[in-house]
């Protein structure tokens, strides 16, 4: 990169130091919300000696990579995805040592970290680029796009490109200061029609902690977050590159009453802040009940207490008096979700049979917890099992994990199974504000039983298309392949129930319009629609493949993921980036794991963390990055430790 | 609002004004026994020439039995039952049924509503070049003659589902010699009326298609029982008082 003479100043004042970043870019593409990132970062060894330069980038952890470059001294690394298997096969042939390069799952909320390194001689330069796509999801009325910034140091060259390019237009975009105080001023927004563009290009003077630091301030998150123009109610099709992307975010509807029991461990080890930010929460949420929802609380420890042993509903008396209820637990003694959660169903079961549950009613569990099961049925598996058969198909189970203790997978795979959805939040200072956030991205529930369909023969792959519940400050996505025809309209059916209503809504699309469009634009992302149909469909196939009930069925969606993975050239739990120099001697390999914590039930036993190597060049020396906690284990890690074993687990 | 009532027996249109005040609500259909009553409020045009020209900006059918009202507007549909309300725009076709009643939208043309598959009304859109300096965006209004109200109907359209006894006679040259004129006898009365046409925009909505009619002067006086502002009613959802 040449460096402009202002730049060239820059670079000679941080000359000093034996590692130089010329540069560090970064830019995200988002097209009708899919987004395609690239992290691109230039170094030089300006030491005397040869030492490791790394490259850390933190990525969502929903986000999948697509592929890693790397330019070592004139000698270019290209990344291609490849079935597991296949890429450690022939990194074997290249019969490469140690560990350059790999994905380790960062113990944060909702990333992991890419980490390379390569140790270089004096006077290196080295170009690092690594692609990652992700689909936003709508919550609480907006999408968010996050960027993980941390140069580590001062870089003459630093700049990040957010680029937005939606077909509907954009109606609202911003950028919290997430990144801090200091930078606030420095984020550009543009936006105009469809189209939005964020920059953040400081200086190194506007990079430094202070006027004489010579470190980075950077080191945080660029928060982007927006929502597009909708029209009240109806359904948006979009059809690029033979595929269509169906968003549905309907709005001005009345929410459906709730049947809520919400049940609160109260055991001994939620003793302290959970509690406290847990009590905090649940005042707000309890505030946020009409006297059209019914709701009680069960608190469980090793026994199991009802605050009212029946559904009541959210009048302002009931709900007073279940604040001071909730206000005066002591947390203490074992953990019986079991019971409670079997405690729960009964009570939901007993309205239903007594006609005490509006038929347009929306009956949910609400299960926040912060750890194992210790009393009563332990086996996380039987449990559930138990909840599985007594869940009727109008009850649904939302589970909260608090703190780093919990088995997230256990309570997202009873939550998953039963209708729900699963969040982790941690207990820190904002634990209440997180347990407030989940609840209300289910507070506000508008319809049940949707589906979206269309004509016959005129489309295929079509990922789920029928959805439980649609709750407000959503966005239900259905993607497919549109099929070969003499017409240029695409036409889908949403039907759904709402309050009091039935309703069917109809929406079509020119299916030639977007791509032309596309075709003009500069900064958008052209495959979007493609990307994001195997986006969604792998993310779907995962969570089919942990829920499968036998080998077989598990090992028939293994190979479906792969195919597509390998297609679609995303690194999955079951694909790997194999990066090649171009003769193909040198070779590293990255893929990605699953979450640390065992896993609860049939399903992949945790992935192998990092294993990732690759061949080096002679005057490449490989250091290894300090064995982190996992690694520690050495090799019995690598092996799977679970039941259910199919190949490529 | 132009009026044109169709008279299936004598196989005839009349065709009457109605000057009201912008913000009025006219009753169209007042059924206290089916329990169904059709308000439309007036809106003007946008420059307030020197004759005030008013339109239909918002229509409201009610359903007392089940509390339902479905109100159009020239820019969404909403239905209210009370406890939940729901809104939805011109800009998606969409079929909704609540209880017994059956709202049809088409993306930025009309909506049908039907009441128990025997009252029907249907709304049509008139979208107009947003910068026009004159014209504002309005509705026109569609009511089949084989609705089956009960016999306490009435209201300025609804007191026609029994058809008057109507006969025209002494057809003479005009003032304009494009438009005849007549005695028209109707409901004891004998009304002067002049041969006219007006538009019904169901099958073209940009140029309509004319219906030729006896036009009624004086706001349908003669022709309408009483006057036309005993049909001011107070809200979108009021029936009638009956006199």
């Amino acid at each position: 990169a040449i460096l402009t003479s202002e730049e060239q100043e820059d670079f000679e004042a941080i000359r000093g130091h034996d590692i130089t970043v010329k540069s560090y870019k970064v830019e995200s593409r988002i097209t009708s919300r899919f987004a395609h990132t690239t992290v691109r970062s230039s170094v030089v060894n300006s030491g005397s000696k040869a030492q490791s330069i790394g490259f850390n980038v933190q990525i969502p952890k929903r986000a999948f990579i697509s592929n890693f470059t790397m330019n070592v001294n004139g000698i270019t690394f290209v990344g291609s995805v490849k079935e597991k298997t296949v890429a450690r096969n022939l990194y074997a042939q290249a019969r490469a040592r140690g560990k350059a390069a790999g994905i380790v799952r960062a113990n944060s909320q909702d990333m992991e970290t890419f980490k390379t390194e390569v140790h270089v001689p004096p006077g290196s330069n080295i170009e690092f680029e690594l692609h990652y796509q992700e689909m936003m999801h709508r919550k609480l009325g907006f999408y968010e796009h996050s960027l993980y910034l941390q140069p580590g140091r001062l870089v003459p060259q630093f700049q990040v490109d957010v680029y937005i390019f939606e077909p509907k237009g954009i109606s609202m975009v911003q950028t919290p200061n997430t990144l801090g105080e200091q930078f606030t001023e420095l984020i550009q927004v543009t936006s105009s029609n469809g189209k939005a563009h964020i920059v953040f290009k400081p200086n190194i003077q506007q990079q430094r902690k202070c006027d004489t630091c010579t470190d980075s301030a950077i080191d945080g998150v660029l928060t982007v977050k927006y929502d597009v123009n909708r029209d009240s109610n109806a359904g948006e099709l979009q059809v690029s590159d033979g595929h269509f992307v169906h968003f549905f975010a309907p709005s001005e509807l009345s929410p459906l009453p709730k049947n809520i029991v919400f049940v609160i461990d109260v055991s001994g080890s939620m003793w302290g802040v959970k509690m406290k930010q847990t009590v905090e929460a649940m005042q707000a949420i309890l505030d946020d009940l009409t006297v059209d929802d019914q709701f009680s609380i069960i608190d469980f420890n090793h026994n199991v207490r009802c605050w009212s042993e029946e559904l009541v509903p959210g009048s302002t008396i009931q709900i007073a008096d279940a604040k001071k209820y909730i206000e005066n637990i002591k947390p203490s003694g074992g953990t019986n979700i079991n019971e409670a959660l079997m405690r729960a169903v009964q009570m939901l079961v007993k309205a239903s049979n007594q006609n005490q549950i509006d038929p347009r009613s929306v009956s949910m569990i609400i299960l926040v917890s912060d750890g194992d099961p210790t009393v009563g049925e332990i086996k996380l598996s039987t449990i559930q099992k138990n909840v599985k058969r007594v869940m009727r198909e109008e009850f649904s189970l939302f589970s909260v994990g608090i703190g780093f203790d919990v088995d997230y997978d256990f309570l997202e795979r009873i939550a998953m199974d039963n209708r729900g959805t699963a969040q982790r939040i941690y207990a820190n200072h904002d634990a209440a504000e997180q347990l407030r956030s989940f609840y209300s991205q289910v507070s506000a529930p508008l319809l049940r039983r949707i589906q979206v369909q269309f004509p016959e023969n005129s489309v295929s792959d079509v990922t789920q298309n029928v959805f439980d519940k649609y709750f407000r400050g959503s966005e239900l996505v259905v993607a497919g392949k549109v099929l070969p025809s003499d017409s240029d309209t695409l036409t889908s059916f949403t039907t759904a129930s709402a309050a009091s209503l039935d309703v069917t809504v109809e929406t079509e699309t020119d299916t030639t319009e977007l791509d032309t469009e596309l075709a003009k634009q500069q900064h958008s992302f052209n495959g979007f629609a493609r990307q994001m149909w195997a986006y969604i469909t792998i993310k779907q196939l995962i969570s089919d493949r942990s829920l499968a009930s036998t080998a077989a069925k598990k090992r028939r969606i293994t190979q479906r993921i792969m195919a597509l993975a390998v297609e679609h050239q995303f690194v999955t739990p079951l694909t790997a980036l194999l990066v090649e120099s171009d003769d193909a001697k040198e070779r590293l390999l990255a893929d990605s794991p699953k979450d640390s914590k065992q896993g609860c039930c049939s399903g992949p036993p945790p992935m192998a963390p990092v294993n990732v190597v690759y061949q080096h060049p002679p005057w490449v020396q490989i250091t290894t990055p300090p064995p982190s906690e996992v690694e520690k284990g050495g090799e019995e890690w690598l092996l799977p430790r679970k039941i259910t074993l199919v190949d490529n687990d | 609002p132009h009026f044109i009532i169709h008279l299936p027996r004598s196989d005839m249109d009349v065709c009457f004004n109605i000057d009201s005040k912008p913000g009025h609500i006219l009753n169209l259909v007042s059924d206290s026994g089916a329990g169904v009553v059709v308000n439309g409020q007036l809106i003007s045009s946008k420059v307030s020439t020197k004759k005030l020209n008013t339109y239909f900006g918002t229509i409201s059918i009610y359903y007392q039995p089940d509390g339902v009202s479905v109100t159009v507007s020239t820019s969404s549909i909403a239905l209210s039952d009370g406890r939940s309300n729901h809104s939805f725009t011109w800009g998606a076709t969409a079929e909704i049924t609540q209880n017994g009643l059956r709202v049809s939208i088409v993306k930025n043309s009309h909506v049908k509503i039907t009441i128990n598959n025997n009252i029907q009304v249907m709304v049509l859109l008139h979208r107009v070049w947003k910068k026009h300096p004159v014209n504002v965006d309005f509705l026109g209004i569609y009511i089949p003659n084989d609705n089956q109200y009960s016999p306490l109907v009435h209201g300025l359209i609804g007191q026609f589902s029994t058809e008057p006894e109507v006969s025209v006679y002494d057809v003479h040259e005009g003032l304009d010699p494009l438009k005849k004129e007549a005695t028209m006898e109707v409901k004891g009365n004998k009304l002067l009326v002049t041969r006219g046409w007006q538009k019904d925009y169901r099958h073209d909505k940009k140029r309509g298609s004319n219906i030729y009619c006896w036009f009624i002067h004086n706001s349908g006086k003669g022709f309408i029982d009483g006057h036309y502002t005993d049909y001011i009613v107070p809200d979108l959802n009021s029936f009638l008082q009956t006199p």
